[in-house]
């Protein structure tokens, strides 16, 4: 797809509808402002951006019904072909603006064989609108191919792949859940648990632990796609790849991640494969591979596939510098291909050889700054490009530079 | 392309390729034409963005989707696609 756009500076969007379709007896103009706002609320339920109309000409999404050569360089063609297009954010006077081919016939709650629904387009259009580009996946509504109408405007509900999408350009708009897939029946919500049963007091241990990212170490940390994931527990929190978090509430491993078995109750280490990108999942003597955020058949399989010789890994991660795979236990490393699948001779080696590091790290990964980023505890240790030693100024505090804590939320009296 | 096609059906596929970014636009001075291997190259990525089997081919699925409505960005950069090439 197209490269990542401009987003906004700001977060309050003026709109107005400029020109309407010339043909009224299809959508009058209330309908269609109607149609316009809700198109745009699908956008800022669910991130901080928020839509306001205008009557003065210089508002930021400028909505016009127009037809073939307009002027701006994408000329409409007539009915069918191009329906509709819109401008990426940025600092030129066109951007944002919104534009619909008036030789379409714009309808809302016909049937597919009546027309274009003026909500499903204005919907993907505004998408443009905000920075989204154009992706391949089918359930996306940033598909550049019209799907037909998508039902009530009320009650639409993005794909999970464009509130993700969003997201990383925006964050997330408080009391959103982004772990929460429509339609996905894992996703449905899990009955309220009676925390006072005695049964039931370990499963509140574990949730108020993985819920408190600033005082918590992690059991696994790991690049994904370019993005950072921190495991805790059954959870885990996402960071953007500008290091924004996702959201501050974790999500559940189980709920994402399909196909780990359900008493798992955390992970070891966790990498994304060089080559074929699919992510393995460590815990005790067996891994699980996943290809995008479902499980592969046949797994698990014990570590031994790799010529492990222990009983689990601490940390895994892939060197940006040489795209080895090490892996780390205790006192020992070891170094395997992933592209002809096997450990390089010479290996286990005794982890001092990395200058600085601690010994039993809880996890470890790439970053896209060419360093490698070791954690352990509350802190993390930065080695940067090649090198095998840890950089001055190390150990820091994960919590405040990774997770967005404050220093006070760091620096509670747990963290002694 | 297949052998059934049209000169007109590849020319409209071409103009679409070029459109929506899986082809550089002709140069105009030049009137320099696309070659059979980008052509092909350029099909097989748009058949993978549009979730077709990847035939390089524009056959009957490939011409049909784009006589599909549709926005009118396109959906792979210039910048991109310069890259692609020079691979």
């Amino acid at each position: 797809s197209l490269t990542p756009q401009n987003k906004w500076n700001k977060r309050h969007l003026s709109w107005r509808v400029r020109t309407y379709p010339k043909d009224s007896a299809l959508l009058g103009r209330d309908t269609v402002r109607a149609l316009m706002y809700y198109a745009l609320k699908v956008w800022s339920d669910i991130t901080p951006l928020n839509f306001h109309e205008v009557a003065g000409s210089d508002a930021d999404i400028q909505i016009d019904f127009t037809k073939a050569d307009h002027n701006d360089g994408y000329p409409f063609d007539g009915p069918g072909g191009t329906v509709a297009h819109a401008f990426f954010p940025g600092e030129r006077f066109t951007a944002g603006d919104t534009h619909f081919d008036d030789d379409e016939a714009w309808t809302f709650r016909s049937p597919d064989s009546h027309g274009m629904d003026l909500f499903a387009v204005a919907v993907h259009e505004f998408g443009h609108a905000i920075g989204l580009v154009h992706t391949s996946a089918m359930e996306s509504i940033m598909r550049p191919y019209y799907q037909g109408p998508v039902g009530d405007p009320l009650k639409y509900d993005l794909p999970y792949e464009d509130k993700v999408r969003v997201w990383q350009l925006y964050g997330v708009r408080d009391s959103v859940s982004h772990t929460n897939q429509p339609g996905n029946p894992s996703q449905t919500p899990e009955p309220p648990v009676l925390l006072d049963l005695p049964e039931n007091r370990s499963t509140l241990l574990v949730a108020q632990d993985a819920l408190d990212r600033c005082t918590s170490h992690f059991d696994a940390v790991a690049q994904i796609r370019g993005e950072a994931f921190f495991f805790k527990g059954k959870y885990f929190w996402r960071l953007t790849r500008e290091k924004h978090l996702v959201s501050l509430r974790p999500a559940q491993i189980h709920r994402f991640w399909r196909g780990l078995p359900p008493n798992l109750d955390s992970v070891d280490a966790v990498y994304e494969r060089p080559g074929d990108h699919k992510i393995v999942f460590f815990k005790g003597q067996k891994y699980w591979v996943f290809k995008d955020n479902n499980v592969e058949e046949g797994y698990p399989r014990p570590i031994s596939d790799f010529g492990l010789p222990v009983d689990g890994v601490d940390a895994a991660f892939v060197w940006l510098h040489n795209d080895k795979t090490y892996f780390f236990k205790d006192n020992n490393y070891w170094r395997y291909d992933d592209h002809f699948r096997r450990m390089d001779l010479g290996f286990p080696k005794d982890t001092t050889l990395w200058k600085g590091l601690p010994l039993q790290l809880d996890d470890a990964m790439r970053w896209s700054d060419g360093s490698s980023y070791f954690f352990k505890g509350k802190e993390y240790w930065r080695v940067p490009g090649s090198d095998m030693e840890v950089e001055a100024g190390y150990p820091r505090l994960i919590a405040k530079d990774w997770l967005r804590c404050t220093e006070m939320q760091s620096d509670s009296p747990d963290s002694d | 392309a297949a052998p059934s096609l049209t000169t007109e059906q590849l020319d409209t596929g071409v103009d679409w390729l070029s459109k929506f970014g899986y082809l550089p636009p002709p140069d105009p001075v030049t009137g320099q034409l696309q070659t059979k291997e980008a052509l092909t190259k350029a099909i097989k990525v748009m058949q993978k963005f549009g979730g077709l089997k990847e035939t390089g081919v524009l056959d009957q699925a490939t011409l049909g989707l784009m006589k599909t409505p549709r926005c009118s960005l396109p959906d792979v950069s210039q910048a991109e696609g310069a890259t692609r090439r020079r691979r």
